[in-house]
């Protein structure tokens, strides 16, 4: 596994339905996180799979002062990895 | 608990909570 130090996972059940989904972004590495936010570590937001980009999502979270501007590509790559998978998952799942 | 929310002029929602203890490690 990659040591970002940046994990994201699904925060709600899947249905495979919905566009919007709930994501749950880890900071395993607190010194990513900026002043007030430091004693944080657990980061819930939205991300819809059709309109959104992750990279878009993590300049959103460097511009309200969660991350340095650097950790912007770290967890724009985290938020990639996992959308990438939960679309692949939704592709696979033939509805019934 | 210290969860604060943060929105962004997106109008995107942020909710920053403490890391549970049961998730820490090496602590």
């Amino acid at each position: 596994a990659e040591d970002t130090g940046v994990r994201v996972e699904l925060a709600e059940e899947n249905d495979g339905r919905k566009a919007s989904i709930a994501l749950r972004l880890w900071v395993e590495d607190p010194r990513k996180l900026k002043g007030k936010y430091k004693d944080g570590g657990v980061i819930e937001f939205t991300f819809d799979l059709e309109k959104e980009v992750p990279e878009g999502v993590a300049q959103e979270m460097v511009e309200s002062g969660l991350f340095h501007e650097s950790d912007a590509k770290i967890v724009g790559k985290s938020i990639r990895d996992r959308v990438a998978l939960i679309k692949w998952r939704r592709e696979r799942t033939v509805p019934s | 608990s210290a969860t604060t929310q943060v929105v962004h002029s997106t109008g995107r929602r942020f909710i920053v909570s403490p890391v549970p203890e049961s998730r820490l490690k090496d602590q």
